[in-house]
């Protein structure tokens, strides 16, 4: 439990390097149980079939690597310096979110102290912080026109509460100012009671 | 302009453009993009009413109306090639489905990829100008993603050089292709073939379903729509059910297998040939994922900016919400993943058209791994763009519910992702099967290449599990 593979926290490359060995570390060991239980004599695909939840486990962790490398790889090709510090930013956050959420794994494969654990858990909020001002450009990057996105809250001009009071006026439902269900209905059954 | 959003946008340290031109690929790529955008936001006839007010019936027809004029103007326009289709169908459409979906993603591509070049000087013209309107009809009411246990069969018939179609249960009766009941009269239809007395597993055959003059289903076929579902109220799902429907042996897509006149069998170089328009939807709903949880943040974070609720500090203005850290908390690492998901994306579209070019020329050496990356990286990005956009929803509190929010369409539309084209869970699976043959791979002594190369290191016990 003392040693570690990561060597900084805020090393993208040491993230990646962390990612890739969980996952190699995931798929051994699912691949070994499989062959344990083979070699005690169940069937290939039922010792299969008892280990398929570690076998889903590893997939999940070999995508989660091949994620985090090919954003640390774009990086590379990102050239304008404003646009990299905000993308490398989002890039470790998003590489550092995913072992704080999986922290199990780290631990057990021994690529992580528990004290990098909570540097990890600190250092995600701290990134919050750092992402926080650019959220807002970061999703007008997307570049999602109004009529493509459809959504009266995610307007580009923000005239959130005046547009939700146009689009209600629409529903059908306001055609009239009494509905006919109330003299089909609701009449008859107050003459009732 | 609401005031928060310009504070916001004035204080950001960033060019946007730089960012959209990154995401994009290339200035040019950016500048196309919006010009086609702008033909289709600038065309009153593209113009139309809210679909949220309207019935199930009518959204259908509504998207009809559009697919028919939105493949006239985009031969008006010469826009031909498939980047420029998707984007002026995105447009047309804003996200939805819609009927034309799987003849223009599935049916053609299967073409190009699957038929010989006699089928496609017969069949590709007629599709290209829907006088033949296709579909993709593998899953079956009772069978899904493991295709081994479909039981729709062709059987050939050397007296008259035909495959009889039939349907021998109900559960076997196609269900779920998009476009089958009611837009399409052909349809890709995957059974298993029988020839020679034998079963020789499943091929994909072209099958006309309804009379190309009249629409009027042929006989021997059943077909319809499937009902009402989460979303793609503007897709007519259809059910197809053969009756011994009997169809010419030129009709069997035989680029790779075959089944000759006398009924001799033809194997394919690799069964998972059959697969691969499977394998190019599977590497495509990666960028999917990526488009449907930006498009979530985009809303989620723009309106987290302008609404202010509750208080930080005792007796100061309601802040945004965006400024609490339990907000940040929520929506950060989906904006990350965000755009994660949108490099992998065009990794995968970038790494299929590099492969599908390899296998044409006959190199099959990489198609394990693309078939076990996409069938991965489908799972793992729908699975996580799935709870995100649910997750935006839910960080826009109480207007995120409604379909003004925009957010709901996207999760009934996107939803579907985690199980067609495969279910997600078998999906892992199978990315599974490539993991532990490439792991014993290694401990034969091969070397791996690509994606799975970290595994090398495991036979040199760099890598190996420790007991804590």
């Amino acid at each position: 439990a003392g040693r570690s593979l990561v060597k900084d926290i805020n090393d993208i490359q040491n993230l990646v390097e962390a990612y890739k060995q969980r996952a190699a570390w995931l798929v051994v060991a699912a691949a070994k149980n499989v062959n344990t239980d083979s070699k005690r004599g169940k069937r290939k695909e039922d010792a299969w079939n008892k280990n398929s939840v570690d076998l889903v486990r590893a997939s999940e962790a070999h995508c989660h690597y091949v994620v985090v490398k090919l954003f640390a790889d774009k990086l590379s090709e990102v050239l304008d310096v404003a646009a990299h510090r905000i993308l490398s930013s989002l890039c470790l956050f998003y590489a550092l979110h995913g072992i704080s959420k999986n922290t199990g794994d780290f631990l057990q494969a021994g690529l992580l102290t528990t004290l990098q654990v909570d540097l990890v858990q600190q250092r995600v909020k701290d990134l919050l912080a750092v992402i926080r001002p650019n959220a807002v450009a970061l999703v007008d990057a997307f570049d999602y026109s109004d009529t493509q996105l459809g959504s009266v809250l995610g307007r580009y001009d923000g005239n959130v509460y005046e547009n939700m009071f146009e689009w209600a006026k629409k529903s059908p439902l306001n055609k009239t100012q009494v509905h006919e269900s109330f003299h089909k209905y609701l009449k008859p059954l107050q003459s009732k009671l | 302009m609401n005031p928060d959003l310009s504070r916001e946008r004035a204080a950001a340290s960033f060019n946007p453009e730089t960012i959209t031109v990154i995401l994009d690929g290339s200035p040019e790529r950016t500048r196309r993009r919006r010009e086609i955008e702008g033909l289709v936001l600038n065309d009153p006839s593209f113009q139309h009413e809210d679909p949220n007010f309207l019935s199930r019936s009518e959204r259908y027809e509504l998207a009809i109306k559009k697919s028919a004029l939105m493949v006239q103007k985009m031969r008006e326009h010469g826009i031909s090639d498939p980047e420029e289709i998707y984007w002026f169908k995105s447009f047309v459409h804003r996200g939805r489905p819609e009927p034309l979906d799987l003849h223009l993603g599935m049916f053609l591509p299967t073409l190009l990829n699957q038929a010989t070049p006699e089928q496609q000087e017969r069949l590709f013209m007629p599709a290209w100008n829907l006088e033949i309107i296709g579909t993709y009809a593998q899953t079956e009411m009772g069978h899904g993603t493991h295709l081994r246990g479909l039981e729709t069969t062709a059987t050939y018939d050397p007296s008259t050089q035909e495959f009889i179609l039939n349907s021998p249960t109900v559960s076997s009766i196609k269900w779920w292709p998009g476009g089958l009941g009611k837009t399409s009269n052909h349809a890709v239809v995957l059974a298993q073939l029988y020839t020679q007395g034998e079963c020789r597993g499943l091929h994909a055959f072209i099958v006309p379903i309804r009379h190309m003059g009249t629409h009027e289903p042929l006989p021997g076929v059943v077909v319809g729509d499937i009902g009402p579902k989460f979303g793609f109220d503007e897709t007519d799902n259809g059910f197809l059910k053969f009756d011994k429907l009997r169809i010419p042996r030129e009709n069997m897509l035989m680029k790779y297998a075959k089944v000759e006149p006398d009924g001799t069998y033809v194997k394919p170089l690799s069964d998972k040939l059959t697969y691969g328009t499977m394998v190019f939807i599977r590497s495509m709903i990666v960028g999917d994922s990526a488009r449907s949880l930006s498009r979530a943040c985009t809303i989620a974070i723009r309106y987290s900016a302008v609404r202010h609720q509750s208080e930080i500090r005792a007796g100061e203005p309601e802040p945004q919400i965006l400024d609490f850290q339990t907000q940040q908390y929520k929506l950060f690492p989906l904006l990350a993943t965000a755009y994660a998901f949108q490099f992998v994306g065009s990794y995968m579209s970038h790494t299929y058209h590099r492969i599908s070019a390899e296998i044409q020329a006959g190199n099959l050496n990489e198609l394990p791994e693309l078939h076990a990356l996409s069938a991965g990286l489908k799972a793992f990005t729908t699975w996580a763009a799935n709870t995100g956009i649910e997750e935006c929803r839910m960080a826009c509190g109480g207007h995120g519910y409604s379909r003004c929010s925009g957010i709901p369409d996207i999760y009934v539309t996107f939803t579907p992702a985690c199980t067609y084209e495969g279910e997600n869970t078998v999906m892992m699976l199978q990315t599974a099967r490539f993991l532990v043959k490439s792991y014993k791979a290694v401990l034969s002594g091969k070397r791996l290449d690509g994606m799975v190369s970290y595994l090398n290191d495991v036979s040199q016990h760099r890598v190996q599990p420790h007991p804590v």
